[in-house]
């Protein structure tokens, strides 16, 4: 089974904001 | 066929022809007949009888002048054309002939053969510098430590090799023309036939410039007596020929001198060789020393190793004795995401990519790891696999495992699932 690729729009970035990349 | 090869495309030591190379070259000089005209007398003699016979030498006569550039014209015995100085121009004044090679050369020899009884006393110099400085060649009188403070005939020894001497070879009179003084520049010196592997010597026979300076005149001591003008007359330097003969330095590396864009002489090189004497590697070929060429070997400059990758290298001496004298070069500013001192393997943030051979441009790939999935930028060089979070898989780590589930955090994107 192939599992999904990380889906960026899922992730809460609110304490991560120097974390995420730009296109996210 | 290229000399500086052999019939299989090996290089080996090259070097250009042996030439007069002061032939047809320009010599400046300190004296000439003529200007006003002037009476001179050449001497002869028949038994104790002495006769003179008295000409005009005058510069605005074509037939009567003496110019520097019979120095340097075609030396045919059958019609000598002669350099000649002003009359009398006696110690402690001298009279100095200096000729530009316009290149180092290696000289092996320097004559001259006179029209004049030849001088009591002279000196041959050399510069190695195109004039700016002069180092004495070689001392010609019959009073060496007098005129030039220089012991006769002094031996020639491996601590020396280096130094001119003084003779009182070639210094009589006699033949009142015609007389040749030779000066070769490696006889007697004890390395001459090692000359390949003397450094000494090599640098003893370099030379862009030759001076001659005449010290002082032979004279049957008349000068001053009665008929003191006729006699001064009679007393001057008049050379036919003045060659040098040697070869265009080339260090081993050329077989032959050409003029540039400048029309300056520069060497012909190869061996990936550079410079107007081939005395450095040309650009990118710094593997190893440059290296004068030898009858054994050539010496020839090597390539950097840098896969494509590079342009430019430099040379480091530690990792070449390291390698056994074999490989020294440094390979600089690595391009294709290549990285080391041959550009073989690819730099942080990048992998092999095993279907491609080093020197291909795309040999190294992005490892292209995920933002969120990776626990870093760098993947293994070979595989190309990220290091993944705990619960994340894939060569880029931009998958959950299986029994995972992608997370709301960015710190833990996969977590187990309940």
């Amino acid at each position: 089974e192939v599992m999904p690729t990380l889906d960026m729009t899922l992730f809460d970035w609110t304490d991560y904001e120097d974390m995420k990349p730009v296109d996210s | 066929p290229d000399p500086c090869y052999d019939e299989n495309g090996n290089p080996r030591r090259c070097i250009p022809d042996f030439v007069n190379s002061a032939f047809g070259k320009d010599v400046r000089v300190s004296s000439t007949c003529g200007t006003p005209a002037a009476r001179y007398c050449v001497m002869t003699e028949k038994g104790e009888e002495r006769t003179r016979d008295c000409h005009t030498c005058d510069a605005g006569d074509p037939k009567k002048s003496h110019p520097p550039a019979y120095l340097t014209d075609l030396n045919n015995p059958h019609n000598l054309t002669c350099w000649q100085s002003e009359n009398y121009v006696q110690y402690p004044q001298n009279v100095t002939l200096t000729l530009s090679l316009g290149k180092t050369f290696e000289v092996t020899y320097v004559s001259l053969q006179f029209c004049s009884p030849r001088p009591e006393s002279m000196a041959i110099f050399k510069s190695m510098d195109y004039g700016k400085s002069w180092v004495p060649f070689q001392f010609y009188s019959t009073q060496c430590k007098k005129m030039y403070n220089k012991q006769n005939k002094a031996a020639i020894t491996k601590q020396n090799e280096q130094e001119a001497i003084c003779t009182d070879s070639h210094t009589d009179m006699h033949p009142l023309t015609g007389g040749l003084i030779a000066f070769s520049t490696l006889d007697g010196r004890p390395s001459a036939h090692d000359f390949d592997n003397s450094p000494v010597l090599q640098d003893w026979v370099t030379a862009t410039d030759i001076k001659v300076a005449f010290s002082r005149l032979h004279t049957f001591g008349d000068e001053n007596e009665d008929d003191s003008e006729l006699a001064r007359d009679s007393y001057f330097y008049a050379v036919s020929d003045l060659q040098v003969g040697g070869r265009c330095k080339c260090n081993g590396h050329a077989s032959k001198c050409v003029k540039d864009r400048e029309g300056n002489l520069v060497c012909d090189c190869k061996h990936n060789t550079a410079g107007p004497e081939c005395d450095r590697c040309k650009p990118f070929h710094y593997d190893r020393p440059w290296q004068r060429a030898t009858a054994r070997e050539a010496n020839e400059c090597v390539a950097c190793h840098c896969n494509l990758h590079a342009r430019r290298c430099r040379f480091n001496m530690e990792l070449y004795k390291l390698s056994g004298r074999r490989s020294g070069g440094v390979c600089l500013n690595c391009r294709h995401n290549t990285a080391g001192r041959h550009c073989h393997y690819c730099k942080e943030g990048f992998f092999r990519d095993m279907s491609k051979v080093i020197s291909h441009r795309r040999a190294c790939k992005a490892c292209d790891c995920h933002p969120v999935g990776a626990a870093g930028k760098t993947c293994n060089q070979t595989t190309g696999q990220c290091p993944c979070k705990d619960g994340v898989t894939g060569i880029t780590c931009n998958r959950c495992a299986k029994g995972y589930q992608q997370s709301r955090s960015p710190i833990a994107p996969c977590i187990k699932i309940p």
